[in-house]
C-alpha cells in the first residue's frame, strides 16, 4: 500500500511493510483490494493522523521519523481503537 | 481512559482464572505470585474477585505462546509486540496471551511480567488503551521502578466506572509496639504501643493496641478513638505482643506468648491459635517482640530479643540462616525492637522513645524520630 511519506526520512522497503503491519494490528488499516476506491476513513493517511492523534504526535497523516520511532516501541498487541 | 465498543463488561463480580502453563524465563512461584499480584491491582479498587482454578475452563485463561497460538492475532518474536488479551465475554473473552518469545521477568531485566499482565487484565476486564502516558492501560511498556506499585488515577477512574468502587473491606497492616503501662494513663513518650494499620479500600486508619483496648486513628483526625480489643476480637486475649499482616493471603496474624492467631477480616482462621514453634521457631522460644511483612521481599521478619528470623510467606518456611543478630544486619537501631513497620520501601523500627527509619533500598538508617512522633506530638 502506498504510504505518505514526510520527506525528511529515508524510509526502507522494509521500514514500510513495518508501518503497514503496525497500522493492520492497531488502527485497523484495512486491505485494499486492487483498483477498489478506499473510503476515506480507511486510507493510511486517515489511519496514521488516527495514530498521532492517539499519542499526541503532530497529525500530518505522514509517515515521519517520530511516528516510525514510536511504531517500534514494545507494546500491547491490543489494537488501540476500532472494533 | 477508554472502553470496547458497546462497554464490554463482566455481569459478575467474582470472577476465575486459570493458568494453562508457564514461561521457562521465571520459576513457577515467581508466575504465580506475577498474576496474583496484577489481579490485586484491579481487585483492590472495585468489588472484584480473582479465584484461581486449576482445571476447566475459567473466565480468564492466561498462556504463553508464540506466533501463531491458535487465535489467528500472530505474535512478532522477540520485542514489538509483548502480549494481549481479549475484552470480557465467553470463550476467548477475558482470555490474556503473553508472547514467549520475549524474555519475561520480576524486575527490570527484560519484560516485567507483573505490569504487562497488569496492563492486560485491565483488558480482560473491559479497558481499552487509554492516551494517557502515565496510565497502566497506555499501550506502550514501560519499567516503572521495582517499589510498590501504584495504580494510575486514570485507571483507577476507568475501572470503577466500569465496576464501581470497592466495599468497605478491611485490609490490614501491622505494626507492633506492646503497652506495657495500664491503659488509664497512657504516656506517648515512655510507653510502647501496639498498632496495627487497618486499610479500608478507600480509607485508611492506624490502629493501635493497649492491653485491653486499641485506639483507631485516621491520618486526618487528631483524636484517637478508643475501641474494646474484645468488641473486635473476642476471643483474642489482652495485651498481645506482636501482629503482622500477610497481603497475599489477605490474613492478620497475632502473638501471644507462645501462641499465634490468624484473622481474616473478623474472623479467626480455623485450626488457630497454633504453637510459635510450629512455625519453625525453637521450642524453647517463649514470646515475639515484633513482627513485619516486607511485600516487596514477601518475607515475614520476626523480632525476639536481640536477634530476628526470617519466614518465606510463599514457601511457609523460616529461611536457612536464621535467626542473626539484629545489631549485624540493622547497625544503629539497638539491639532489640519493640515495634516495627513497613511502608513504602522503609521499615520504621521502634526502641524505646526512638524511632529509626531505615531504608530498604539503600539498606541504613536514614532518619532518627522521636515514638511518639506518629501521634504528631
Amino acid at each position: 500500500i502506498p504510504i505518505p511519506l514526510e520527506d525528511s526520512h529515508e524510509f526502507t522497503e522494509k521500514d514500510l511493510q513495518f508501518a503497514e503491519r503496525y497500522l493492520r494490528t492497531h488502527y485497523d488499516l484495512r486491505p485494499n483490494p486492487a483498483g477498489i476506491m478506499r473510503k476515506s476513513g480507511n486510507t493510511v493517511a486517515a489511519k496514521l493522523r488516527e495514530m498521532q492523534a492517539f499519542f499526541g504526535l503532530e497529525v500530518t497523516g505522514k509517515l515521519d521519523e517520530e511516528t516510525y520511532e514510536l511504531m517500534q516501541k514494545p507494546r500491547c498487541g491490543v489494537p488501540d481503537v476500532g472494533e | 481512559y477508554n472502553f470496547f465498543p458497546r462497554k464490554l463488561k463482566w455481569s459478575k463480580m467474582n470472577l476465575t482464572y486459570r493458568i494453562m502453563n508457564y514461561t521457562s524465563d521465571l520459576r513457577r512461584n515467581e508466575v504465580d505470585r506475577a498474576f496474583r499480584k496484577a489481579f490485586k491491582v484491579w481487585s483492590d479498587v472495585t468489588p472484584l474477585n480473582f479465584t484461581r482454578i486449576r482445571s476447566g475452563i475459567a473466565d480468564i485463561m492466561i498462556s504463553f505462546g508464540t506466533k501463531e497460538h491458535g487465535d489467528f492475532y500472530p505474535f512478532d518474536g522477540p520485542s514489538g509486540l509483548l502480549a494481549h488479551a481479549f475484552p470480557p465475554g465467553p470463550d476467548y473473552g477475558g482470555d490474556a496471551h503473553f508472547d514467549d518469545d520475549e524474555v519475561w521477568s520480576d524486575d527490570s531485566k527484560g519484560y516485567n511480567l507483573f505490569l504487562v499482565a497488569a496492563h492486560e487484565f485491565g483488558h480482560s476486564l473491559g479497558l481499552e488503551h487509554s492516551r494517557d502516558p502515565g496510565a497502566l492501560m497506555f499501550p506502550i511498556y514501560t519499567y516503572t521502578g521495582k517499589t510498590g506499585f501504584v495504580l494510575p488515577d486514570d485507571d483507577v477512574q476507568g475501572i470503577q466506572e466500569l465496576y464501581g468502587k470497592s466495599g468497605t473491606v478491611y485490609s490490614i497492616f501491622y505494626v507492633t509496639i506492646t503497652i506495657n503501662s495500664p491503659v488509664t494513663y497512657f504516656n506517648y513518650n515512655t510507653s510502647k504501643i501496639l498498632l496495627f494499620c487497618a486499610m479500608t479500600r478507600n480509607l485508611k486508619y492506624i490502629l493501635f493496641f493497649s492491653t485491653r483496648f486499641f485506639w483507631r486513628l485516621h491520618p486526618q483526625m487528631v483524636e484517637a478513638e478508643l475501641v474494646l480489643l474484645k468488641s473486635f476480637w473476642p476471643e483474642l486475649p489482652n495485651k498481645i505482643d506482636a501482629a503482622y499482616e500477610n497481603p497475599i493471603k489477605d490474613l492478620v496474624f497475632m502473638f501471644k506468648g507462645k501462641k499465634v492467631w490468624a484473622l481474616n477480616g473478623y474472623d479467626i482462621v480455623e485450626d488457630f491459635p497454633k504453637k510459635i514453634y510450629e512455625m519453625g521457631f525453637p521450642k524453647e522460644m517463649k514470646r515475639i517482640d515484633a513482627a513485619v511483612h516486607v511485600k516487596d521481599t514477601g518475607k515475614t521478619l520476626f523480632f525476639t530479643g536481640n536477634k530476628y528470623w526470617s519466614y518465606d510467606e510463599e514457601a511457609e518456611v523460616m529461611e536457612a540462616g536464621y535467626p542473626r543478630l539484629i545489631e549485624e544486619e540493622f547497625a544503629g537501631i539497638g539491639d532489640k525492637v519493640d515495634a516495627v513497620y513497613e511502608r513504602n520501601g522503609y521499615l520504621y523500627f521502634f526502641n524505646g522513645p526512638l524511632q529509626f527509619e531505615y531504608s530498604i533500598w539503600s539498606q541504613r538508617i536514614v532518619r532518627v524520630l522521636h515514638t511518639n512522633s506518629l501521634f504528631w506530638c
